[in-house]
């Protein structure tokens, strides 16, 4: 089973 | 102050289009160079990212950095009424609240104004870093949305698959399956062929109604190019004349 990940867990913020 | 002349309203017409059902609000961030979009969807999923350079406007003046909050919906509608060739003048004073477009008619001496409210957005900006992609695939727009729109018929997800074959789109639907092959066409070149270059096999799957959003931005270029990594968010990258739109989705990853 796929899970949808969030971009915030790929890209920081500044 | 920002001053910018657009030579055809279309551009705006076309981005607005492309991002108002991924986003509701979003600052336009203006400064000497041009004018930046990033805005993230409400469950932070996919982010949208719009350039559009200085240099492609007529004219062109920002003194500056001035955030231009704006309502996506509202937008959209006064430039509804702007005729595609126009000629569209976008303007606002520093610590503004209002942001006033005027349309020339191209061939008429017909000028057209409006205003629309600007609004204070707080909004979270994302760090994206930059990215060696294991696969790059050029092919045209069209092409894009028509595989999009045919596998979003037959379930949720994609799988796309780029080995040494070429590049695959895979939907595997409760009902139904399906899967298109894009082989590197050697004869052809982009917009009309399909370029792909790969390091290293990649295979991600991506929700597609995301996807089938992106796809909208086709009107403003004929060649799409997807980056891929596994792991990581897909990038797809429309670039026109004035800028680019580029559109980050986060993978779908098993547990």
């Amino acid at each position: 089973k796929l899970k949808q990940k969030s971009l915030m867990s790929f890209f920081g913020k500044p | 102050m920002l001053e910018a002349r657009l030579a055809e309203a279309a551009i705006l017409k076309r981005l607005l289009d492309s991002i108002k059902e991924l986003v509701t609000d979003a600052n336009f961030e203006c400064n000497e160079e041009g004018i930046n979009l990033q805005a993230m969807d409400n469950s932070h999923v996919a982010l949208v990212s719009v350039k559009l350079s200085a240099s492609g406007f007529k004219k062109y003046r920002c003194d500056r950095p001035l955030p231009l909050g704006v309502n996506l919906g509202s937008f959209t509608k006064v430039l509804k009424c702007a005729k595609d060739d126009d000629v569209c003048i976008i303007k606002a004073a520093d610590d503004a609240d209002i942001l006033s477009l005027t349309y020339e008619a191209r061939n008429s001496d017909r000028i057209a104004e409006y205003e629309m409210k600007l609004m204070d957005i707080d909004a979270d900006t994302l760090n994206i870093p930059d990215t060696d992609y294991d696969a790059r695939v050029s092919m045209p727009s069209a092409e894009f949305t028509r595989i999009v729109r045919d596998l979003s018929q037959l379930g949720e997800s994609v799988r796309i698959e780029v080995s040494k074959e070429g590049v695959r789109f895979i939907s595997d639907g409760e009902a139904a399956n399906g899967n298109i092959l894009l082989r590197q066409t050697d004869d052809d070149a982009p917009p009309e062929g399909v370029t792909i270059e790969m390091n290293q096999h990649v295979n991600l799957t991506f929700s597609l109604k995301y996807l089938v959003n992106f796809a909208k931005s086709s009107t403003l270029s004929n060649v799409v190019q997807l980056m891929l990594s596994n792991d990581v968010p897909l990038l797809v990258s429309y670039d026109f004349n004035q800028g680019h739109i580029r559109y980050y989705l986060a993978p779908k990853i098993g547990d």
